[in-house]
């Protein structure tokens, strides 16, 4: 089903933008 | 390319609506009439970081604000100045060419786009302060098609932040 392989490439890029933000560093020192 | 071009800045703000009731402030943030005094945002800005937004500045908000525009206008003044000051010195980032929000016309129209800016940059606080964790995580719980704006928005917000 080509809709449900989109939701599913749509969740993908979702859940590797959010972890790449909560790995990302924050401006504080250290 | 802005990546917000494609983007109702409309739907921007309804999402961000969404994603601003998942702090459980006092206040009242169903509606974006409900979010034009700055009391919201400001209870908001406080959980985000408390010892900035702390109690001192929070007492600054007027309340009690009733359908007095000047009075919504003042809140919002000192609530954006409280962020980019807050990306000045705590995040230690600029931004730079981000159209900032207009409060006069969210304070006198309610205006749901200009308020979807000042959500934008509120956005940007939480998910770039030390707690951020936690509200990455709340947000990725969110229905799909907020989170995707919640992303685009701060796609839009990184693209023009500078150490």
């Amino acid at each position: 089903d080509p809709n449900m392989k989109g939701a599913a490439a749509n969740e993908g890029v979702l859940a590797n933008f959010f972890n790449s933000l909560l790995s990302k560093k924050t401006g504080t020192p250290g | 390319m802005n990546p917000l071009e494609s983007v109702d800045r409309v739907e921007l703000c309804e999402s961000l609506l969404t994603w601003i009731q998942t702090f459980g402030v006092e206040a009242p943030c169903k509606t974006v009439e409900d979010l034009t005094s700055g009391v919201v945002m400001a209870q908001v800005l406080q959980k985000i970081d408390p010892s900035y937004f702390d109690d001192n500045w929070i007492n600054r908000i007027k309340t009690e604000v009733g359908d007095n525009w000047r009075l919504k206008i003042s809140n919002l003044k000192k609530i954006l100045k409280g962020i980019l000051d807050y990306n000045h010195e705590v995040l230690g980032q600029q931004i730079n060419d981000f159209t900032l929000p207009d409060v006069n016309l969210i304070g006198e129209h309610s205006d749901a786009s200009e308020l979807g800016r000042m959500l934008q940059l509120i956005l940007g606080c939480a998910v770039n302060c030390e707690q951020k964790q936690e509200y990455i995580k709340t947000i990725m719980m969110m229905e799909e098609s907020v989170q995707h704006v919640v992303m685009t928005a701060i796609q839009e917000l990184m693209s023009k932040e500078t150490p």
